[in-house]
């Protein structure tokens, strides 16, 4: 059971994050450790993936890897 | 691990590339 401290991996967490700065999937999967957010490795996927689609966020290639990013 | 991490990403992007 995750208790108050632990890292929630949410639509709005995420949002945050992309509207300060472009991020990679990996720099956001760096965000919602497993071990701090207590999912599986495959529910994190599947959670991130699926808020990904409901932001829709923009997208660029920043030293050849793509971004994800948002604008208030 | 980093080679997890890696595989998390790759399976991450294969998601959305449907989507994308």
């Amino acid at each position: 059971t995750p208790s108050a401290s632990d890292v929630l991996l949410t639509e709005d967490a995420v949002r945050r994050y992309l509207i300060r700065k472009p991020m990679t999937t990996k720099d956001l999967l760096k965000k919602f450790q497993t071990k701090r957010t207590g999912l599986s490795s495959e529910q994190t996927v599947n959670v991130l993936a699926q808020i990904l689609k409901r932001l829709n966020p923009e997208r660029k290639n920043i030293n050849d890897k793509m971004h994800f990013y948002l604008t208030e | 691990s980093s080679s997890e991490a890696d595989e998390m990403a790759a399976a991450l992007e294969a998601e959305l590339n449907d989507f994308m």
